[in-house]
């Protein structure tokens, strides 16, 4: 058949060039332009944003990598690049890149070095970077150029295409991405954030993420935590969207809590909180618990196919208020209200009888924040800012705790402020959690 | 019999709708060219897919959206291109 309207409607017409296997899809800018009005973290940023746009549409999760090979990779180059695509120069041809089906080439996206790019322009100045990167990234994603007048996809430059905190897929592209990956289901609709990865224009510049003012992250000393686990021997503590580290000799890495999802590639960035954490004996995979949700990691990436749903491993469908991982029976027990659960990660099912009540009943209060099995098997639960010991053997209360989290763990002196009492109309803590993960609930058919 | 295509006026209108998958590439043995029936059409094919309207000739509107600054990957990718009857 001849190519054209006639065809518009045809299944599958825009998806020529095959899909991605994996739906969580590394990122890279290899090169940037030589003489840029752009900034490298502008350049950077915009490539979230335009990744982004896709990941809204499709359940797909980009995330950026430091090292040399990533899934996708952004290059600026000029002239002949040895492709068989060569640039021209100023107009003419400004980007191109590969489909997942090319087997040398997938997820090469190349940017002209020689057009003037821009951001936040006027429309007949410049080529802005975010209307074409939304595009190019269209092609790593499978879809063809597309005749519709409104389609991002339409194969001629056509100014820029506003706010890329704003931007959406009109519904031809939406559906196009959606036939090749499917529709977000059981994962999180990340709105815009919060705080803009964006910089102002160039007049009034804004620091990159990393560079946050300190009143912006949770203090150390004066907050509860939302997870506790100890991974390849390091213990990490979670509080909203970030954590400390402390490393074998428990010292912390930072005064200074880090991005969750910065470091835990993979992780949604709009994950208000997680619920537990623990490191899987079996495997050595990372588990995080947020809600009704979990996503298992290799090291810190994600695995694909996750998040999937908590009710896989027998548990509620409300999630979990702590998880540990137990070297002295090789068992990981789930802690929910005054419930505990018992599993078996090499039979992979939930042990029979569970749930029970509490071992920790009448010794604890609950239900605790989070558990954390240490390097020598013995166990702590952390509550509020306290934490208990527990006996290794028989999960009994060692004496002479509950003792301060902030000042045996978190390197806090000194006088540490008081717990904050029940709120009284005002806000006493700021909320860490962020926004709320959204998470459309459905059955999952597989 | 088809006409072979005035290479003076058209060269670049067939080297863009050869780069963009309207039009195959000539044969580099025979160095045969493009007859101007298959750059009509081609033409056409071009304008449809722009949403311009379909005249089959290189005119203005056509020669603006070809000097537009564009994507560099092809509207008809080499697989979709259609059969040539014999």
């Amino acid at each position: 058949g001849r190519p054209g309207p006639k065809r518009r409607k045809s299944r599958g017409r825009r998806s020529a060039g095959l899909a991605w296997t994996k739906r969580n899809i590394s990122w890279k800018v290899k090169t940037y332009p030589r003489e840029a009005r752009l900034s490298r973290e502008t350049i950077r940023a915009l490539t979230h944003y335009a990744l982004k746009v896709w990941s809204e549409a499709a359940p797909l999760t980009f995330h950026e990598v430091g090292g040399p090979s990533a899934d996708v990779s952004v290059e600026f180059l000029r002239l002949d690049h040895q492709d068989g695509y060569p640039f021209d120069g100023p107009g003419g041809m400004v980007a191109h890149a590969f489909f997942p089906g090319d087997p040398q080439r997938a997820g090469h996206v190349h940017f002209d070095s020689d057009e003037d790019w821009t951001f936040r322009s006027p429309g007949d100045y410049g080529t802005d970077l975010f209307a074409v990167a939304v595009h190019e990234f269209g092609h790593s994603l499978g879809l063809a150029h597309s005749p519709s007048k409104r389609s991002i996809m339409r194969p001629y430059y056509q100014g820029p295409v506003g706010d890329p905190l704003q931007y959406q897929l009109q519904a031809d592209d939406r559906v196009d991405i959606q036939r090749l990956y499917g529709s977000r289901v059981l994962h999180s609709t990340e709105k815009p954030e919060a705080s803009s990865l964006l910089p102002d224009p160039p007049s009034l510049p804004r620091d990159f993420p990393a560079l946050r003012s300190e009143k912006e992250f949770p203090d150390r000393c004066s907050s509860s935590l939302d997870a506790v686990a100890q991974i390849r021997g390091e213990t990490f503590f979670f509080k909203g969207q970030y954590f400390w580290r402390l490393t074998h000799g428990r010292h912390l890495t930072s005064l200074r809590p880090a991005l969750s999802a910065a470091f835990w590639r993979g992780l949604p960035r709009s994950l208000g909180k997680v619920d537990a954490v623990y490191e899987r004996h079996t495997d050595h995979r990372i588990l995080f618990f947020s809600g009704p949700l979990y996503w298992v990691f290799k090291d810190n990436g994600v695995e694909e196919g996750y998040p999937r749903p908590v009710t896989d491993f027998g548990l509620p469908q409300g999630g979990v208020d702590a998880a540990f991982s137990w070297p002295h029976d090789r068992k990981t027990y789930f802690f929910k209200g005054g419930l505990q659960w018992s599993y078996d990660e090499a039979a992979g099912r939930m042990d029979e009888g569970s749930p029970t009540p509490t071992a920790l009943g009448g010794q604890l209060p609950t239900p605790v924040d989070d558990m954390l099995s240490g390097s020598d098997g013995e166990v702590y639960a952390f509550k509020g800012r306290q934490y208990w010991k527990l006996e290794w053997h028989s999960l009994k209360l060692e004496p002479g705790y509950p003792r301060s989290i902030a000042r045996d763990w978190l390197d806090c002196t000194g006088e540490l402020s008081p717990p904050p009492s029940a709120p009284t109309g005002a806000k006493l803590q700021p909320d860490w959690r962020g926004p709320p993960l959204e998470v459309e609930r459905c059955v999952c058919p597989s | 019999r088809p006409v072979p295509t005035p290479a003076d006026e058209s060269g670049e209108v067939v080297a863009w709708l050869t780069q963009y998958g309207y039009l195959p590439l000539a044969d580099p043995v025979t160095g045969q060219l493009q007859t101007w029936e298959a750059v009509t059409s081609a033409i056409r094919v071009m304008q449809r897919f722009a949403g311009i309207p379909e005249t089959g000739i290189p005119d203005d509107a056509t020669l603006a959206l070809i000097r537009m600054p564009r994507c560099s990957l092809p509207d008809v990718l080499p697989e979709k291109l259609p059969e040539r009857k014999n």
